[in-house]
């Protein structure tokens, strides 16, 4: 029953699959509930939001946005020569681009803040990464990032020391104490069959940890398996398949609408989105709750080459697609009865002594601990290659990197090594009676206004970094102070120079005063320009106490200036003594005084 | 790609280093912590750029402006470290490095 005039919606598959039915992610029923996030903010940290756009304007959300890489609030894109900065604004669109406008998408969150943290676009240090993890971590609920390490097959990075303790920090401090939700895509090394085991973004507890699958539910070329990832959604394939569809900048060569959005750059935001919507039927769900609604919501479906496996909790799980795909209707079902879950908890091996050597392949090192009674295998399976760790065959990279030459190649040892896991101390009958509750809740029957669980409030967490002034407005502050100083400064001189005129000519009251030299002629003329003191009339008795102590140069003078009507007035005051009022000139009417 | 990765690859404007600072207890903890990564920014010849996002006892010393010779930022970098490993309020230091990034 929902309908959008928006030109391109017919051809966003990913969000309602007339083609293919069921090939979507489900959320048209969460939006005739009037589901759409409201009341929630997703910032995604790239190369900037256009948010300019028809599609994102009204959904932009300033107060959570800024510029890391021009050091000011506004994270606006610059064009570059591979007209590559579309990025950011792409993701954005797909989360909340507006509806009913006329204008290209529609986004999964359309009732959605969208902020922007522009960091991608120019030298990014570990710093900086830390800065933009807790941007306005009061204000974003949700960090949506589609980048990570090179995707070349050989690199092995992740946060460092700083961007690590901001995602710590976030997940504690972020969202008044419910903990931002650190989204981050998958790797897109496929063709150099990498593996995301290696990214240490992508294998953080502390994030939730998207990859793709095409129109077809397949690990799309690009994808690469990594055991990390929680769950899939959709985004393009190969040529013979389609892409996303969203919103796009209008800079360079840019419409303001792409139909080639790919990659796990395109899934990570559509989870974004999907989290959007479940925060706001639970505001209070905590950073492990949005994780575990997602591990008990994802849908396994059939995939040949998925390789499925059961694990003890009874949920099935792939390297290739997480706990399954995404579905906004279970999310958002879930998320409505959702009782917060036990703390994190982590079981830590003690650190295991082997100093054994690593044999050159195809033998290898097996080193076993079995403190953990589990009752299958496949828990802790590692195969170490050199000093780099993880399980993938990884063609690109010859263990022997970063050893010297080939010849003087020495066995590796395997000194020590530690297992920790992370993970919520559940009983098999609490998660059995878990499951049923959400089975029982996916009829749709609580997803109204009426029913909501108590929701604790969070906490009041002051941002410390408060509002810094840009250098830019600083430069504007120091210049109008200037500018005021001096007008100040110029205008009490004058005052104080015209007011000592008038008390020097004021020492003429009291004896006869001499007018500066006129020339007779002028003033037959009448040209000549006088000064005169501004005039104002009062009544005659008062001006008789008045006039004799004061007496002006406009008596003598009013009558053929007023009709000469060439007279200045200004500041300067000057006045005569004169000996004797004119009586004609007080006849009868009110006389000018000064 | 953001920043060019590697060893020699600087931050945005020349050699910094993010230092944490042990937190001293009591009132006032932030800005007695902010007074002691002046004095240590000062000690190392660099000047503090204010505390990094929203970790506390994190600050980020930077090089004072200016361009200097490739052997003069070497002497400059042996220095720090000499100072900040040094120092016992210093919990942990790291030089910045530029980090590669990839959009997916």
């Amino acid at each position: 029953s929902v309908h959008f005039n928006d030109p391109k919606y017919p051809q966003q598959w990913h969000l309602n699959n007339r083609r293919s039915p069921g090939r979507d992610i489900n959320v048209t029923g969460v939006w005739e509930r009037n589901v759409t996030g409201r009341g929630v903010t997703v910032v995604v940290v790239d190369d900037g939001v256009e948010h300019t756009i028809q599609d994102i304007a009204p959904n932009y959300s300033p107060e959570g946005s800024y510029d890391l890489n021009s050091d000011d609030p506004d994270p606006m894109p610059h064009p570059d020569v591979e007209n590559g900065n579309h990025h950011g604004t792409r993701c954005a669109g797909e989360i909340a681009a507006v509806p009913n406008n006329s204008f290209c998408a529609v986004g999964v969150a359309y009732g959605s803040r969208i902020a922007g943290i522009r960091v991608l676009d120019g030298p990014l240090t570990d710093s900086m990464e830390a800065v933009a993890f807790n941007k306005h971590y009061q204000i974003n609920d949700i960090y949506s990032c589609s980048w990570g390490p090179d995707d070349d097959g050989k690199t092995v990075d992740g946060p460092h020391q700083l961007g690590k303790a901001a995602l710590q920090h976030g997940v504690i401090a972020g969202r008044q104490g419910f903990g931002s939700i650190f989204v981050v895509a998958s790797g897109n090394g496929g063709q150099h069959n990498d593996n995301c085991n290696y990214d240490g973004y992508a294998n953080s507890i502390y994030t939730v940890t998207i990859g793709a699958v095409d129109e077809e539910g397949h690990m799309p070329f690009y994808a690469e398996e990594c055991a990390s990832m929680l769950a899939v959604t959709f985004s393009g394939g190969d040529k013979m398949l389609r892409s996303i569809v969203t919103t796009d900048w209008d800079l360079q060569k840019g419409t303001g609408c792409t139909e080639g959005h790919t990659g796990t750059s395109a899934a990570a935001p559509l989870a974004a989105g999907m989290i959007a919507l479940m925060l706001q039927v639970r505001p209070c769900l905590t950073w492990r709750d949005v994780q575990h609604i997602i591990v008990f919501t994802a849908t396994r479906y059939e995939d040949r080459r998925a390789e499925w496996v059961t694990n003890e909790a009874g949920f099935s799980h792939s390297h290739q697609h997480g706990f399954g795909l995404l579905n906004a209707w279970r999310l958002v079902n879930a998320a409505k009865i959702w009782t917060s879950v036990p703390y994190l908890a982590s079981y830590v091996s003690p650190m295991l002594k082997e100093n054994k050597a690593i044999p050159q392949s195809p033998r290898s090192l097996e080193v076993l601990w079995n403190g953990i009674p589990h009752g299958f295998n496949g828990l802790g399976t590692f195969s170490i290659c050199a000093m780099l760790g993880g399980e993938s065959p990884r063609d690109y990279q010859a263990c022997r990197q970063g050893m010297s030459g080939m010849e003087s190649f020495q066995v590796g040892i395997l000194r020590q090594w530690q297992l920790t896991l992370y993970g919520s101390v559940w009983s098999p009958v609490d998660i059995r009676d878990r499951q049923s509750l959400l089975e029982s809740a996916m009829s749709g029957k609580h997803l109204h206004d009426d029913f909501a669980l108590p929701c604790p409030p969070g906490l009041k967490i002051p941002e410390e970094d408060g509002y810094t002034i840009t250098p830019n407005t600083l430069k504007t502050l120091v210049l109008v102070g200037c500018f005021t100083v001096f007008w100040t400064v110029y205008y009490m001189l004058e005052v104080y120079l015209s007011q000592r005129n008038v008390a020097s000519n004021q020492v003429c009251r009291s004896g006869p005063c001499h007018w500066p030299h006129r020339s007779r002629k002028a003033k037959e003329e009448g040209t000549e320009l006088e000064s005169v003191p501004l005039c104002s009339s009062k009544d005659p008795d008062e001006v008789e106490t008045e006039s004799r102590g004061l007496s002006t140069a406009s008596d003598l003078l009013v009558p053929d200036l007023l009709e000469q009507g060439d007279w200045s007035l200004s500041q300067n005051k000057s006045t005569l003594d004169c000996p004797h009022q004119h009586r004609d000139l007080l006849h009868g009417k009110e006389e000018q005084i000064c | 790609l953001a920043g060019t990765g590697g060893p020699d690859g600087q931050g945005p404007g020349g050699p910094s280093w993010a230092v944490h600072l042990e937190s001293l207890k009591g009132d006032g903890e932030e800005e007695t912590l902010e007074q002691q990564a002046d004095a240590l920014a000062q000690a190392a010849g660099l000047v503090n750029a204010g505390r990094i996002g929203e970790l506390q006892g994190h600050y980020l010393f930077v090089q004072p402006a200016g361009h200097r010779p490739a052997l003069e930022v070497e002497a400059i970098r042996q220095h720090v470290e000499a100072v900040l490993a040094g120092h016992e309020a210093v919990r942990w230091h790291s030089e910045q490095r530029l980090l590669r990034r990839a959009k997916r």
